[in-house]
Formats: C-alpha cells, structure tokens, sequence
C-alpha cells in the first residue's frame, strides 16, 4: 500500500 | 488595538468550520493589512493557511500588529452563541489576554458580547513560497466535495489522476471500487459550474481520504475549489474569500 509522506518531506521547517 | 467587524457572522463561523476539524491551536496573526493564520494538523501532513483581506470586512483597523492565539474549539463554543445573520466585531487591545467578540442584531438592538481567552501557542510560520505546480484544476466545490465523500467510502486512499483531456478520481478498497471521470468544459449560463483544467504535465497522485474529507469543509466558502497538484510538492486546495482564501497543502501519500 502507498506510504503517507509528510510535509517535512517538502517544507524543511514543519 | 484590533477591531475587525463582519458583516455577517456566518462568514466568520464557514472560515473556522472550514478546518477546525483538522487543527485546534492556531495563532491569528492580525496586521495592518488583514489576519492571516497558519497551522499543520498532528500528523505533519496538513497544512492550512488563511488569509482574511481587508475586503472580507465591513469595518477593519489594525493599528498595531497582534497575534491572538486561539483554541478553535473554545472559538467554536462562543460562534454558536451569534446568529448567522449578526455582525460580529472583534476586539482586542495592544498586547491582549483575551480576545472581545461582539454580535450585533441591529434590526432587534440586540448586542451579545463574549470573551475569549487567549493562549500561548508555540508554532512557527511557514513562509511558503509559489511552488511550481503541473496540473491546475478549477471545479466546483460541492461537485469535489461529493466525489471526496462518496469515494472515501471505498477506500482511505484516493488517486486522483489528470491527463489533458481527462480528470479521473478512483478508489479502490476492500468493499470493491469506484471511480468517477470529468472532462474540462465551460457553462455558459452558469460559469460557477464549468471545470477548468490547466495541464502542463500529467499527475497520478494518491492522498489520504480522511484529509481530503477534512479539506472539503472549506467548500462553504467558496462555489469553487482550485486543486493545485504536482509529484514533487504538496498538493493545494484553495478556497478563495471576497478577499483572501482558505488554503490546505496535503502531503501525497506513495508507492515505496
């Protein structure tokens, strides 16, 4: 199943 | 001194309705030139950004910028108390413990005011900056809104999948599947209605139902929904206001 990603992945500071 | 007066209450209780659901602690920030707000939801995976323009108010001054840490919870108890109908100004001094709401009927002379107490919220703010998107669409928000309820019955991931001339939405789960396709058309007659696809480069993207069905809250503020979808950046589903908008950027979920 897909993985959920996290803004992390894409904001550096959340 | 903040005092920042809507027309209508109801506009005011459709913002917070529209996300209080997937975030509680949000820190207001009111400047000069409006309030904006920002929060991400427990899981890191929803952020929300408003932005509430000076034109959204009847009456708006800001002569000192103020942040007014709020619990949308509480601020949902005290916006049930005011009638849709209502003005509701709010009022906060320089450096506030509280924050003043005030609802007007002016038809009856009728005026409720409640105070809220304010906290101390420990969030950063995200200065986010225009992200380079493959796909724009623009769609009704009640049809979106149906789509996102009606297939996250299936599943608690929806594929949404955009090629030039086809916007299709699937699920597929343990109960069996459902998909439903768009094409981009306008209508005439009623505008409000037509879906509008702007494709630079095709997107198969998957996200997780139960933040879509939290986004779509915001569908009472705006006839329309931008969706803004890209691989390599969070998707962004914009409600816009009579000045200023309603936004939620949603991490995709992927195939390892």
């Amino acid at each position: 199943p897909a993985k959920q990603a996290t803004l992390a992945k894409f904001f550096s500071s959340v | 001194m903040l005092e920042a007066k809507f027309e209508e209450a109801s506009l005011f209780k459709k913002i917070i309705d529209g996300f209080k659901d997937c975030v509680q602690l949000v820190n207001f920030q009111c400047k000069e030139d409006g309030i904006i707000a920002q929060a991400v939801d427990d899981s890191r995976v929803l952020l929300v950004s408003l932005e509430i323009g000076i034109e959204a108010f009847q009456e708006y001054r800001c002569d000192h910028p103020v942040t007014l840490g709020i619990d949308l919870n509480s601020l949902s108890k005290v916006l049930r108390c005011g009638n849709n109908s209502d003005t509701l100004t709010l009022i906060a001094d320089d450096t506030p413990d509280s924050v003043l709401l005030l609802f007007e009927d002016t038809k009856k002379d009728r005026i409720a005011e409640y105070s809220l107490k304010l906290m101390d919220i420990d969030a950063d703010f995200l200065k986010i900056e225009e992200l380079a998107y493959d796909t724009t669409l623009l769609m009704p928000s009640s049809e979106f809104t149906k789509i996102v309820r009606d297939l996250s019955q299936f599943s608690d991931s929806l594929n949404i999948m955009i090629t030039k001339e086809t916007i299709k939405f699937v699920a597929d789960g343990d109960i069996g599947s459902g998909s439903v396709i768009l094409k981009p058309f306008v209508n005439m007659d009623k505008p409000e209605e037509s879906i509008k696809l702007e494709m630079d480069q095709p997107v198969d993207l998957t996200f997780g139902s139960k933040y879509l069905q939290d986004i779509v809250k915001g569908s009472a503020l705006s006839e329309k929904v931008g969706v803004r979808l890209s691989s390599e950046a969070p998707a962004l589903f914009q409600f816009d206001l009579k000045s200023g908008y309603l936004q939620f950027f949603l991490a995709p979920k992927f195939n390892d």
